[in-house]
């Protein structure tokens, strides 16, 4: 299964 | 000048040994309020981050905000160095580039200090929301590293769901399956061994149960553990470490294609 990095989820401060 | 003294000097050990093998090269953020670090692993699909509270140490100074750049292995091996029962004194001045460690017998007799190069690292920072959880989880630390590694020998990945029958993890493998249900209890003698539950909604994700492994090297920091899930969100495992601050893991969830 693929996993997404957490990038993808948390954006930049 | 930074400098902080650390009475119970084997929670940095204990520290540097829960993240080591996520994160090698990192920087520590060291301000007047204590110390953070954050960082991905090589991945990027688990971020580690960690508060030390000026407060929480007998003795903490910092004249200017300093980053550290810090290669975790080294900083292990030299913290092997020191003893159980030792006093950990750290310091490092504004524009250096080593990091000096101080270590104190419990009886002052005996002094080891070591100077760790320091290091020019560049890092992503990434910017974490408070969240509301569907789902938040607190148990014995000793219950969750037996459930991921249980769970390791059966399968890769973990499912886990929260409901209102409680939270299950389930693994899947070539060998068969598993399941381990924890439900709400009250019983227990001391506080800290109690599982509570509390769901907003009920959800379901999937992780990879290597990280969740790894996450349990943080047991000996604290009995207890906080399991955040939010749906189609990272899980995020909490370790506060008592009177001084907490470690965080967050893992992205595995997703169906």
């Amino acid at each position: 299964m693929p996993q997404k990095t957490l990038s993808a989820f948390y954006g930049k401060p | 000048m930074f400098e902080a003294r650390l009475i119970q000097g084997s929670l940095l050990k204990k520290l540097v040994d829960a993240i080591k093998e996520l994160c090698t090269e990192v920087n520590w953020d060291i301000s007047n309020s204590g110390i953070n670090m954050q960082s991905m692993d090589g991945s990027h699909v688990c971020l580690v981050a960690f508060n030390l509270r000026a407060d929480g140490f007998d003795h903490f100074r910092c004249d200017r905000p300093l980053t550290l750049g810090i290669n975790l292995g080294n900083l292990a091996k030299i913290l092997k160095c020191s003893g159980s029962n030792d006093i950990i004194t750290m310091k490092a001045d504004d524009n250096g580039d080593t990091l000096t460690l101080m270590f104190e017998s419990e009886k002052q007799d005996r002094i080891t200090d070591v100077d760790l190069k320091l290091m020019s690292i560049e890092s992503e920072h990434l910017g974490i929301p408070d969240q509301d959880y569907s789902a938040e989880t607190s148990m014995p630390s000793s219950e969750y590293q037996r459930i991921v590694r249980d769970l390791s020998s059966i399968g890769d990945t973990v499912n886990i769901s929260a409901t209102k029958e409680g939270i299950k993890f389930s693994a899947m493998g070539d060998i068969g399956t598993a399941n381990i249900t924890l439900r709400q209890t009250s019983s227990a003698d001391k506080e800290e061994e109690n599982v509570k539950i509390e769901m907003k909604e009920p959800v379901l994700l999937t992780f990879a149960l290597r990280y969740l492994n790894n996450f349990a090297k943080a047991t000996p920091l604290s009995s207890t553990v906080q399991v955040f899930l939010t749906k189609d969100l990272p899980v995020q495992v909490n370790y506060n470490i008592q009177d001084l601050g907490y470690v965080k893991y967050y893992l992205a969830p595995k997703i169906e294609e």
